[in-house]
């Protein structure tokens, strides 16, 4: 079985410059072992 | 054993009833002699999948990239029938076992799958079936949540395959590297996920000041929900800082799925596909893998805006059972003659705010056949 998760990231640096992208950076690798409850990435505040 | 004595017994009566000369002993050793067969080629599968794996995890460790190569094998699985399969194997793992046997059914199980049965919450015996195993709860504290709320955490306990940012027009995922799916087309037609056309581009460069939260929870569901309209998927590009992560389960992992974030789920979707297996032969070879087969499609709306958690079924584990809506049946008998059909789609509290989960709250679970 497989798990597909989309979503957006907070993206509110994006109302002032629409050019830059979204401060959400994942903490992952491929062929990473992940488990309920790790974050898989993080943004700023 | 009762079952293999009353075939032997049968066998010699009947040889007796005949007046049979012949040996009824070549008789007695059928049955087992096939079970022999039929475990050692189990065996020889298990073996042979063992390779494969390993052979898999050395080349994605020198950084070698799988190519989509469609082959004859692909082609056969289309013409087996893996539904009935998948829920013959779902009854045959909901046999209530022995409690004697139950141990040694799941250690075999945990062994050959690389389970840890240390984290189980429940002693061995007290799960009845191997389904019931399969579904198992894990001991407090086993899967802690991050507390830090400016990350978003795994839903699964799983390999990563793919992740990254969604980006140019049509929305893609590759599947493997030479093939990719479109996530409308996994989400639904009528997905709530915000794409940007070229009339909305400019709809929205005048709408900059306007609080993005706001639109969120305004304009994409309720356009969407109150007349849904297929989208031109092909001239649509996803809104900046969309993001998708890919995460397989094998049948050792704990199989159940987990909120992400606190989020409000407006709408589920279920698409009554296929059941091919999932496995990472199959994502190589099979086109349109994830999007073919039967899946669950939760949509809704988070502190970031839009989220979606598509949970793929495969040929045995082919049923997912939703805690937020219990009544979901997944896995039946074929209703629906062609696959294009649209899914069937519910939404939660059209006026409200769907159903509230929580990070780390249990939101459903995949099942044996």
């Amino acid at each position: 079985s497989t798990v597909v998760l989309v979503f957006q990231a907070p993206t509110l640096k994006m109302l002032q410059n629409r050019d830059s992208s979204s401060e959400f950076r994942f903490s992952i690798r491929r062929g990473d072992r992940v488990r309920v409850g790790e974050a898989l990435g993080r943004w700023h505040d | 054993t009762s079952l293999l004595k009353r075939v032997q017994t049968a066998s010699q009566v009947r040889a007796s009833f005949n007046g049979s000369s012949g040996n009824p002993r070549g008789n007695i050793f059928l049955v087992p002699g096939a079970t022999v067969a039929t475990l050692l080629m189990l065996g020889a599968l298990h073996a042979r999948r063992l390779y494969d794996d390993k052979k898999v995890e050395e080349a994605r460790e020198k950084g070698i990239e799988f190519e989509f190569q469609p082959d004859h094998k692909a082609s056969f699985l289309r013409m087996l029938p893996l539904r009935s399969i998948s829920r013959l194997f779902g009854s045959l793992t909901s046999v209530e076992l022995p409690v004697w046997m139950r141990p040694h059914v799941y250690r075999a199980w945990a062994r050959a799958f690389h389970s840890n049965l240390e984290e189980v919450a429940l002693p061995l015996e007290n799960y009845a079936s191997l389904r019931e195993f399969f579904v198992r709860t894990l001991k407090e504290g086993s899967r802690p949540i991050d507390p830090d709320p400016h990350c978003l955490v795994s839903p699964v306990d799983g390999t990563v395959l793919r992740f990254g940012e969604l980006k140019g027009s049509g929305t893609m995922i590759e599947q493997v590297k030479g093939f990719s799916y479109s996530v409308s087309s996994l989400l639904g037609a009528s997905s709530l996920l915000p794409v940007i056309t070229e009339g909305d581009m400019h709809k929205e460069s005048s709408e900059q000041q306007g609080n993005l939260k706001e639109k969120n929870k305004k304009s994409w569901w309720r356009f969407s929900l109150a007349s849904p309209k297929i989208r031109d998927t092909v001239s649509a590009c996803p809104a900046k800082g969309l993001y998708y992560c890919v995460i397989y389960l094998s049948p050792g992992d704990y199989h159940l799925i987990h909120s992400p974030a606190d989020w409000n789920v407006l709408v589920r979707r279920h698409f009554s596909g296929h059941l091919f297996p999932v496995n990472e032969r199959a994502t190589r070879t099979i086109r349109n893998l994830y999007v073919q087969n039967e899946r669950v499609v939760l949509e809704g709306l988070w502190e970031g805006g839009f989220m979606a958690i598509a949970a793929i079924g495969a040929t045995n584990i082919g049923s997912i059972k939703l805690f937020i809506e219990p009544e979901l049946q997944t896995n039946q008998r074929r209703q629906k003659i062609l696959n294009s059909e649209p899914p069937d789609e519910r939404v939660y509290e059209l006026e409200g705010v769907g159903k509230t989960l929580k990070k780390g709250a249990e939101v459903a679970a995949f099942n044996l056949g």
